[in-house]
């Protein structure tokens, strides 16, 4: 079946959604399917790839209310190998409504189940927060790939967010493994980066990638024109950081 | 009683607590007696100002769920006119917890109105989401301020806050206004900041304020040295871009 990776981190703009979508196109690229799954109810992801995802038919919400096999809402994006199945408003309501529901944990687990056969890689891209939503992200994952902003209040949410993966493992997940730590917006003239990730560094080792995404506007530019980075100028400093990212993982993922 | 401001917005990492802290500390420096309530569970703002959160007594969490009263929660800060109602890990919790309890949405506001008197400002920080923490702050809140990062992510956001803070003034709080919208880490060298400005104010008018907050790194080291950047670098394009807010509001409300 396919490797399924939650993209998760409650602190939010930390570059998630950018780390979801290219490096979902570089794995594409190197011939991976890949599958997006918008699990924010903001929808950024499904927009970033082109999506008017407002106006679709069956979305995530419906695949974890179980109305709909998950399969049924796969959309293909314009880049060849990866589809996405799009977010909906109505998934803020879903925390409210699932709470009391059966199995509440595992919906989006089982909904994957389905789908084994057709990927290679499923990518979930998290909203900002450690509820329910995110919960059913690290249930469902084989591991956590954690986008971190090297300014202060990111790292100071990073150890609440490796005990949370610590107890979803405990109690629901057994498989569950933190992937891998990348430094986002990376600004090489800002002494607090460098402090950051001196500390991350110390703390965490090699599970942080040497792969470092720098700030780069081109990155925040392609949203607006319904691309990832690599579609928009894959010659930018920003769109290589994200292929050598891929290659660094597909390196730890196949000597693991 | 106090004027009470909700600082929302969903999308992650645009400057809520940044703005929460520092336009609260530029309001206590201008004399008025100003409280922070940190509602979101990763307590930046409890550790902008300097606290050691983790340790404390009772927080916002005791004084939603009833069991402390809310005067008793609250801590002075480094700042003179400035105190915090601190957030708590509990607090992601307490989404699940109220979903089924009595009054759910108007906790935030039963918990301020015994605080009536001592304050002239109370600044909610909100996480980055729009559940019932959120909700929470809309209902107790007499306005909304919005901090926009002045990206693309940011701005396809703002129509579906604006449209949640019109659902929560027509069903629980009809006193409920946008305050403002206020453009955060604007890079002037950068194109798309432009288009975002241009765009915002065409949508918005005369409630963007003037006042844009420039990116600025000291801004962003103030947080590890536990102070406001008002505190840490006054002098700093930062710190007088939250003074100059400050001054903007004032005038505003005193025009009202
Ligand atoms: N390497 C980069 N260089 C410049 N801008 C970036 C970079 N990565 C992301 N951004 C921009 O920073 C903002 C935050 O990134 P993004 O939305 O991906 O973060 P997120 O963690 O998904 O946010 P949220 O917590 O709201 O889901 C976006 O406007 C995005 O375009
Ligand atoms: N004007 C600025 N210049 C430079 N950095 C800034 C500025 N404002 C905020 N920052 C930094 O950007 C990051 C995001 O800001 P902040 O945490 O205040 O946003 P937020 O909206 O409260 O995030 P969240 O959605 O996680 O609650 C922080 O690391 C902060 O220090
Ligand atoms: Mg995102
Ligand atoms: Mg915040």
């Amino acid at each position: 079946g396919p490797r399924v990776l939650a993209i998760a981190n409650q602190k939010g703009g930390v570059g998630k959604t950018t780390t979801a979508i290219n490096l979902a196109t570089a794995l594409a690229a190197c011939g991976k399917r890949v599958l997006i799954v918008d699990l924010d109810p903001q929808g950024n992801a499904s927009t970033g790839v082109g999506l008017d995802w407002r106006r679709r038919g069956p979305t995530i919400y419906e695949a974890l209310l179980g109305s709909t096999p998950l399969n049924d809402c796969v959309v293909d994006t314009p880049v060849p190998n990866m589809a996405i199945v799009p977010s909906s408003v109505d998934l803020s309501g879903a925390e409210v409504e699932l709470v009391a529901a059966e199995r509440r944990d595992t919906r989006l687990r089982a909904a994957l189940h389905q789908e084994r056969a057709r990927w290679d890689y499923v990518l979930i891209d998290c909203p900002p927060a450690l509820g329910l939503l995110t919960v059913n992200a690290l249930v469902a994952a084989d591991a956590v790939l954690v986008p971190l902003q090297a300014e202060f209040y990111a790292l100071e949410g990073l150890s609440h967010l490796l005990r949370t993966i610590e107890r979803v493992r405990r109690a629901l997940n057994p498989a569950l493994v933190l992937q891998g730590v990348v430094l986002t917006m990376y600004d090489r003239r800002n002494n607090l980066c460098d402090l950051v990730a001196k500390d991350v560094r110390a703390y965490l080792g090699d599970r942080v990638y040497r792969t470092v995404i720098p700030r780069n506007v081109r990155v925040s530019e392609a949203p607006s024109h319904g691309k990832p980075v690599l579609l928009y100028d894959l010659a930018c400093a920003g769109a290589q950081a994200y292929v050598h990212l891929a290659g660094e993982m597909l390196r730890r993922e196949e000597g693991a």
